[in-house]
């Protein structure tokens, strides 16, 4: 199964 | 203070049309260099990011950076009441908290002033780290808001698949499935119906369609769109907007887990 990933998991703070 | 004047007003208009779904509440940056804006979707599953570079503007003043807390719903309301082809400006004075749009038709017979009330919006800004990607894409932006159109009438995903044959945009759903393959097409007319496809490595994602329809709504801003894709990071479908600058959409990947 294809789970959705959160562009937090990509992107950090800055 | 703040202060930017865009005779192309349409161009703001076309702007708030692309993200208001996409976006609730957003910081609209105001710096020497111009007026920028990064936000999440609810749930922080896709990413804009616009910027209008101050150049591009007929007049732009800011005196210090600003930030400006706005819902886009209504700050599409009040765009919607401008005219095609009204210059718009934008003005907010330092330590108020509203900002002012004003409307002039192009013959100055009617001026209209639209306050609209800021909001403290707590954003977090992210970092988008400089990428290399393995495939880029450009294609002309109708073809590509058709395409997810049609397939998200099929299945709910997309696969992007880039190889030497071009680019398939692939779905699957209860009816069945659906392939939609673009060569690399150079040999037209004009430059903005041309696909060229730069490939580096091979790359396949899974994204979700809704999203795409979402970004597609920016097509009014630009003949072509630029897809970015690199194996698990996010895909990046960029508008440019004029010589102004760019709306660009960053989507998390599903991922086989």
């Amino acid at each position: 199964v294809n789970q959705q990933k959160q562009i937090t998991s990509f992107f950090t703070k800055s | 203070m703040f202060e930017l004047r865009l005779e192309q007003g349409s161009l703001l208009k076309k702007v708030m049309e692309a993200i208001k779904d996409l976006v609730n509440d957003a910081n609209f940056d105001c710096s020497a260099t111009g007026f920028s804006m990064q936000a999440m979707d609810s749930s922080h599953v896709a990413l804009v990011a616009l910027l209008l570079r101050s150049e591009g503007f007929e007049h732009y003043r800011c005196d210090r950076n600003i930030s400006m807390g706005i819902n886009l719903a209504n700050m599409a309301k009040i765009l919607k009441c401008a005219g095609n082809d009204d210059i718009v400006t934008v003005k907010a004075d330092d330590g108020t908290d509203s900002v002012t749009f004003m409307f002039e038709s192009p013959t100055q017979d009617k001026i209209s002033d639209f306050e609209l009330k800021l909001m403290d919006i707590d954003s977090e800004h992210l970092g988008i780290p400089e990428a290399e990607y393995d495939a880029i894409v450009r294609m002309p932006s109708a073809e590509f808001a058709r395409i997810c159109k049609d397939l998200s009438s099929i299945g709910d995903t997309v696969v992007i698949s880039v190889t030497k044959e071009g680019v398939k945009f692939s779905t699957r759903g209860d009816i069945g499935t659906a392939n939609i393959v673009c060569r690399q097409n150079t040999s037209v007319d004009k430059p903005e119906e041309a696909t060229i496809i730069e490939m580096k490595e091979m790359v396949s994602l899974t994204f979700a369609l809704r999203y795409m329809n979402s970004f597609a709504k920016a097509t009014p801003l630009a003949s072509q769109v630029t897809i970015s894709l690199s194996s698990d990071l996010p895909v990046v479908v960029e508008y440019k907007i004029a010589e102004m600058g760019y709306i660009r959409f960053y989507l998390a990947p599903k991922i086989e887990e």
